[in-house]
């Protein structure tokens, strides 16, 4: 039965969606089923897996499900990568934040949706955008479980107290069965002291809620999310690639028991 | 009679509170009069310049000048930085977008509070989250121009569309005096091809609004933040501070003659 696992963290530009993209795509590599959802008005997560937002096709996206005008099977489309389909997003979901305020069960549309394919795939992960509005709050309430990407930089643990309530929140209001997949290190730079202190400081304070893979800093990731790929597509051998396969080896481990 | 420039750009993680803050102390240390307006709930421009918002000092903060719950001058803080006054921002201003969508004139609300305040600065920057929701919307509406920050990685030029679209509406909606005071390049590595190309295609794309000035990537930028203060105060020497000295002297000449 599909385990529905929202990447989220409000500060931006932390890894998100690469994240998102390269999880989902190595898992598709290891066999297993993977929806992925764009929940970012930015939509770079689909432009990340090379749909064109311009093609007749893609006239169906994550917009069209939130606001119930389309049944999300008509919403998703297959990828070039194994065993990997996305529901794209668009620019028009910028106005679903207002547009949703005045609706009943705002904050429960997206998981009323997600129950009629979640038996279709394994795992099914959603890309949050960095706010901790209507849109994140509806994929949290939809979620079984949470990723939170964490920057090897200054202020990496500023937001995580109110990410943390806003979690809490939603555990007693909306959904009280949302946990914590874990906490996965970006970016790192092994030649900068800035990066080794923010890893003492978030095991320190997260313990073993971490992910032991760090991800860390290679410009083929930026490469290959240029060119419309995952980069176990684009370059199988670099850093990035291996972190991302070794990821979700672990991913894949942790949720044997379950 | 202070202008107002919002630093805006809805992809996260792109350098917008860096700038805001090294421009505006930069600006500061040229002997101009500077606000510095924190409207992003992740009070990243707050913690940047050493304010400590558990402090009961700031008890006023931007959430309460966009409700009407306090007077702007009563918000208004000095920094450690010469010439430079903050208004700090704080994590309840979360609940503000959907607060406000129900109040008239909600796209209104700072620009009645910034007239009160306006001559008593050169310029006031408004360091702005990323999102393009109510709370851009406001600080946009009370702005003279804009500062578009552009990472030199894949998407730079991805969301621009977007963000010139929701400009366009607020130039015939809110305020049809709101310019483009330049597109800003940050983040540049001259050892990487990626960087190159961006800053050729945005040039091509956007010719004479591109400020001189590139920012490269510099660590110190980062450190700076973490420490509370300034890259001026904490390494006038680095790559990080020339870089902000220079665009603060750029900007200076761009209005001059106005
Ligand atoms: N490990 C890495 N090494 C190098 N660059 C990276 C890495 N991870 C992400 N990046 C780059 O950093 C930028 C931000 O990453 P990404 O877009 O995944 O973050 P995000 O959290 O999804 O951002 P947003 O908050 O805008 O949604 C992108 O240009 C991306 O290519
Ligand atoms: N020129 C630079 N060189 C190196 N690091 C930088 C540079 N500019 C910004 N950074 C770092 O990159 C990260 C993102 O920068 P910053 O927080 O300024 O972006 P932002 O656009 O304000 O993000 P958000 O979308 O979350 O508001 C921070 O950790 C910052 O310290
Ligand atoms: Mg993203
Ligand atoms: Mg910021």
């Amino acid at each position: 039965m599909g385990k529905v696992i929202s990447i989220v963290n409000q500060k931006g530009g932390v890894g998100k969606t690469t994240t998102s993209v390269n999880l989902s795509a190595s898992l598709g590599v290891l066999e297993k089923k993977i929806l992925l959802i764009d929940a970012d008005p930015q939509a770079n997560a689909t432009s990340s897996l090379g749909v064109n937002l311009y093609d007749e096709k893609t006239t169906k996206t994550f917009y069209e499900v939130l606001e119930n005008t389309t049944s999300i099977k008509d919403s998703i489309l297959s990828t070039d990568s194994p065993n990997l389909d996305i529901i794209p997003s668009s620019i028009d979901l910028v106005g679903a934040e207002i547009e949703l305020v005045n609706v009943n069960d705002r904050e429960k549309m997206l998981s009323n949706q997600i129950n009629l394919i979640k038996s279709d795939y394994d795992f099914i992960f959603i890309d949050c955008p960095p706010s901790l509005g209507l849109i994140t709050i509806n994929c949290l309430s939809a979620s079984d479980s949470i990723i939170v990407p964490i920057q090897c930089e200054y202020f990496a643990l500023e937001g995580l107290g109110k990410l943390m309530s806003t979690i809490r929140q939603i555990q007693s209001h909306h959904n009280n069965e949302l946990g914590i997949e874990g906490l996965l290190l970006t970016m790192y730079d092994s030649r900068l002291r800035l990066s080794n202190n923010v890893i003492e400081e978030v095991k320190m304070h997260f313990g073993n809620i971490v992910f032991d893979t760090i991800i860390q800093r290679n410009v083929r990731l930026s490469e290959a999310s240029g060119h419309g790929t995952s980069i176990i597509k684009y370059d199988a051998n670099c850093r990035g690639a291996i972190n991302y396969l070794n990821l979700a080896k672990e991913f894949i481990n942790k949720n044997l028991n379950k």
